[in-house]
């Protein structure tokens, strides 16, 4: 989680700037609306309650800053990832593939599934560009960082609980996916592009 | 799944 509110901290940073897809961080705010409704339901703990409010205020702070306070630099031409991509195919699985068909459980399936693709639009539009500022890269290192984490953090549960949570496993593999792609660009071409300051060429 | 928080995602 700490490294989760360090890439949205990197986020918003980011937003002085322009390179970040308004539509993957929509997804994220839907993605965040939709799973922490049991802040309403059912009290957990400080941390957990704390937590999620960060991660609602931030998500909606990023938003209105990239289409309201600062639209002059928000680069709608290659934000052009069609949402409704996403939205259609994660609408249904939920309804088809869950734990129970209530209201909450469903929505919180919805939730899983959309984070899997929410940074799909991110991805499309850096390889539209042709480029990644170096910012945008860092944000995307930390947030793949947070998903990489959560792999050992079901291993180790498995091993230790010897328990999982087959949606969220499965849907977190295939986030995780999305992001070795990069890693491997950040990797291979962070190095050499840092000196210029021009970010990373992302071939299309 | 929803609202479980020994075993759910953030």
């Amino acid at each position: 989680n700490a490294l989760h509110v360090i890439a949205l901290l990197l986020l918003l940073l980011l937003l002085l700037s322009c390179g970040i897809s308004g539509k993957s961080q929509v997804l994220f705010a839907l993605v965040f609306t939709t799973r922490y409704l049991d802040l309403f339901t059912n009290f957990i703990s400080l941390y957990n309650t704390v937590m999620k409010v960060i991660f609602l205020l931030c998500s909606y702070v990023t938003v209105y800053m990239i289409y309201w306070r600062f639209w002059k630099s928000f680069d709608s031409e290659n934000d052009t990832f069609r949402l409704e991509f996403l939205l259609v195919p994660v609408t249904g699985l939920s309804f088809l593939e869950n734990y129970s068909f209530t209201p909450l459980e469903i929505l919180w399936t919805f939730s899983i599934y959309l984070e899997s693709v929410a940074i799909l639009p991110q991805l499309f539009m850096i390889s539209r560009t042709g480029e990644a500022e170096t910012i945008t890269t860092h944000y995307l290192f930390f947030l793949g960082l947070y998903r990489a984490l959560y792999l050992a953090n079901w291993i180790w549960r498995y091993h230790t609980e010897n328990f999982y949570d087959q949606i969220a496993v499965v849907s977190g593999v295939v986030q995780t996916i999305f992001y070795c792609d990069f890693f491997y660009l950040y990797v291979t071409k962070g190095r050499c592009q840092e000196g210029d300051g021009h970010g990373i060429p992302i071939p299309a | 799944s929803a609202g479980d928080p020994d075993h759910d995602e953030l």
